[in-house]
């Protein structure tokens, strides 16, 4: 597969990104 | 025998097709859960969002491609908010593993959230059609292979009046959430990224905004 560089921690995920929690 | 351009790209199509629920254009009863989960229940004003963002698509599409072509794009805005609502039921199970919450209704009610999960999933299609027009050439009379140039992103941005920001939000994300994806499509999404990095996420105020966040490490360096 390609080989994507996955930048986001183990603890984020798209709640924090979208500034919920 | 060697795989010809066309048939890769019709593949591509029957893949991305094959790999969506059917009855995908309404949420999944897992995902109905979700909403209902919600101290204020999403559904109605999601609902209302698909309808009014499927006709400002269908209605660019049509502008950039040709009046006669709104019935494609109207098939591939139905091709995305089937992806669109599977891979949002990915990501709120992946986000109810980590966070051991099933009340998401702040992400669930936020209109950038959905707005640029859509325009990803939209991407996705668009990427996948397009690609292979360029593949096979299929374009290769003036008009036709400039109005495939106009589709290709960041429109879906200006369609949606989403800003780069907030698609770079959804990018990782929806990877990590959808394991089917082609490495073409991978690639192309990696392609969006560097684009948004490189160009156009910076505004005139960015570089103050850099400057007034100077104790932040990374800016430091940055600077």
């Amino acid at each position: 597969s390609h080989d994507y560089h996955f930048g986001l921690e183990e603890h984020e995920g798209i709640s924090e990104l979208f500034d919920c929690d | 025998p060697p795989q010809t351009p066309i048939r890769a790209a019709m593949n591509s199509i029957k893949m991305l097709r094959g790999d969506l629920p059917s009855s995908g254009d309404q949420p999944s009863s897992k995902l109905a859960t979700y909403f209902k989960n919600c101290t204020v229940d999403p559904t109605q004003g999601i609902q209302k969002r698909l309808e009014m963002l499927g006709q400002v698509f269908s209605q660019m599409f049509g502008e950039a491609v040709g009046p006669h072509c709104i019935a494609y794009g109207r098939e591939r805005f139905n091709l995305g908010v089937r992806l669109y609502y599977k891979v949002m039921e990915a990501m709120l199970e992946s986000e109810e593993k980590r966070l051991s919450v099933q009340n998401f209704s702040k992400l669930l009610n936020d209109s950038t959230f959905h707005t640029s999960l859509l325009a990803c999933a939209l991407e996705v299609v668009m990427a996948t059609y397009e690609e292979s027009s360029f593949k096979n050439g299929g374009c290769s009379h003036g008009e036709g292979e400039q109005a495939v140039r106009d589709l290709c992103f960041p429109w879906i941005l200006n369609v949606f009046d989403l800003s780069a920001f907030d698609f770079y939000k959804v990018i990782e994300s929806f990877i990590k959430a959808e394991p089917t994806l082609s490495k073409e499509i991978i690639k192309h999404l990696e392609t969006c990224e560097n684009f948004i990095m490189e160009k156009i996420a910076w505004r005139t105020v960015s570089f103050t905004n850099v400057s007034l966040n100077r104790r932040i490490p990374h800016v430091c360096r940055l600077l």
